[in-house]
């Protein structure tokens, strides 16, 4: 979701319906539909929508055609069909509907006309400072779709929505324990919620701050291995400097990279990083643990499903959303008991099997059976020879080679001779996001 | 004098002309800037059409090919909001009543 910037500083919203002449479709209709649609945000905010019929509503409505005096003339039938303004005085969060649209109400189907509720609710989104979303299934995606007959909002809007103007109730926001408003967080002083005036959302929530050290995990497995290095990091706003970072996953997901520290992610593309990131994570990816601190593995599966793993349990995810049944510990996936936590994980192109890594040893994973394969677990010396133990992320890149990364370095992985490329490691922050 | 319509032309054919003017979709949505039409500049080199053609088509979750291919076209000819998907439209907020 993206937020524009502007929001309207009370709750109790009021709007107005000002076009008394409408041709093709019976008023009465018309503003029962604009009520549904106000109440489809009520519903997942503590927003209220109330009808008053007058000027100074907070929201107005207009029927337009054509050049309608706001400097965006309507097209006809077809094309764009409404726009709306952005919370604000004077025509901030007034709605416009194109006049000489085939406008549908009360639910009516029809193959040549355009149901108004489906519209309206849209519209009002901008009028409650949302912007257009490139999610396919959110409302405020900028084409228009149909709703399915037990439409819920989507959780792109609801999200968005509940930024703004926080969630309807307790209920709510324990769907998402990171969005709480600010009286319901269990420590105020770390809460910053802001919303940046140049949009493009950067929001800042209660989270705890990674500047504290995060308490080093100690194995308790028979074979002896060290604790793991607490993670430097240098941090700028809560946020650490990806320059200057070592991270605790990287993952290949949707053809992007993303990089994995603490509790943000950064996307990376063919142009960068994309605009927007670091993320939280938990903005991406929903119901993760709320005293989640960071994650030790994400890969994305052969069927598109993502995996985190996380302390001794691991998630999967379809898109954004978790499936039902998990977390599972890390025994169901055949590793065992002792393991604490896993290093990193990928799929590796060769052979398209699913290589764990936690330690000194590695797992090869039999999609078939769902365990790993006999003959598992392996010193990762034997076969990665270079990629040293203890190793923070691991993948394979799109040039086919297999990254490996630990602290602030990595190892490029030459998987046809079998051993990295160098034995020196490269700087993460030089190579993958152009520092200096 | 106005043109009397047939009765068999589809309102809905009628109503979805094909974006011939991929520039000025482009722009009325974001993708290319708008600042061209103050200064007349309507000349713009193949990899600012081709840079905004895949930045419309990763927003409209349609395959990346920075061609005005059949299914940009389609995604064009789609019925949408007016307001701009990259960045909140120019003095829409502002404009007071």
């Amino acid at each position: 979701y993206t937020l524009q910037g502007q929001k309207w500083h009370h709750v109790n919203l009021t709007w107005s319906l000002r076009t008394r002449r409408l041709d093709k479709v019976d008023h009465g209709w018309v503003r029962s539909d604009l009520n549904k649609a106000f109440q489809v945000w009520a519903k997942y905010s503590k927003l209220t929508f109330r009808e008053v019929n007058s000027e100074s509503a907070d929201i107005l409505v207009f029927f337009e055609k054509g050049y309608h005096g706001d400097g965006y003339p309507f097209d006809g039938p077809g094309q764009v069909l409404a726009h709306a303004f952005f919370p604000g005085t004077g025509r901030g969060g007034d709605a416009h509907f194109d006049e000489e649209e085939e406008w549908l109400v009360a639910d009516k189907t029809s193959k040549d006309g355009t149901s108004l509720f489906r519209v309206a609710v849209h519209e009002f989104g901008h009028s409650l400072g949302l912007s257009h979303s490139s999610a396919e299934d959110a409302l405020m995606f900028p084409w228009y779709q149909d709703l399915k007959s037990n439409f819920e909002l989507p959780n792109d809007d609801r999200i968005g929505i509940q930024v703004l103007y926080g969630a309807k109730n307790d209920k709510i926001w324990g769907d998402i324990p990171a969005y709480r408003p600010t009286s319901q967080r269990p420590d105020p002083s770390t809460t910053v919620p802001t919303i940046s005036s140049t949009a493009r959302t950067v929001i800042t929530k209660s989270m705890t701050s990674i500047t504290n050290p995060i308490t080093p995990v100690t194995y308790t497995t028979s074979r002896p291995m060290p604790p793991r290095r607490p993670p430097v990091a240098v941090v700028v706003d809560d946020k650490p400097d990806f320059c200057n970072t070592s991270f605790d996953a990287v993952s290949i997901i949707r053809k992007d990279t993303f990089f994995f520290k603490g509790k943000y992610t950064w996307r990376l593309g063919p142009k960068g990083v994309y605009a927007g990131y670091p993320a939280l994570i938990s903005r991406l990816w929903y119901n993760l643990p709320e005293d989640m601190n960071q994650v030790d593995a994400v890969y994305e599966r052969l069927d598109g499903k993502i995996v985190f793993f996380i302390g001794r349990q691991y998630y999967l995810f379809d898109g954004n959303n978790p499936l039902r049944g998990y977390p599972k510990p890390l025994t169901t996936l055949g590793l065992p008991e002792e393991l604490d936590r896993v290093d990193a994980a990928i799929v590796w192109g060769h052979n398209s099997k699913t290589y764990i890594f936690s330690g000194t040893m590695y797992w090869r994973f039999d999609d078939e059976t769902g365990q790993m394969e006999l003959d598992y677990p392996r010193d990762i010396s034997s076969v990665w020879r270079g990629a040293g133990y203890n190793i923070d992320a691991a993948f394979q890149w799109h040039d086919g080679a297999t990254y490996f990364f630990k602290n602030r370095d990595f190892w490029k992985f030459n998987d046809l001779r079998m051993r990295v490329e160098q034995e020196e490691p490269r700087s993460i922050g030089e190579f993958w996001f152009n520092c200096t | 004098r106005p043109i009397q319509e047939s009765n068999n032309t589809s309102r809905r054919a009628r109503s979805t002309p094909i974006y011939e003017d991929v520039q000025g979709y482009l722009m009325k949505f974001g993708y290319l800037p708008e600042s061209d039409l103050e200064t007349g500049n309507n000349l713009r080199d193949g990899s600012q059409l081709h840079d905004a053609l895949r930045t419309l088509q990763t927003f409209g979750n349609i395959p990346i090919t920075g061609k005005l291919d059949e299914a940009t076209k389609q995604l064009m000819k789609r019925p949408r909001c007016g307001v701009s998907d990259i960045s909140p439209t120019a003095g829409q907020h502002r404009t007071k009543r």
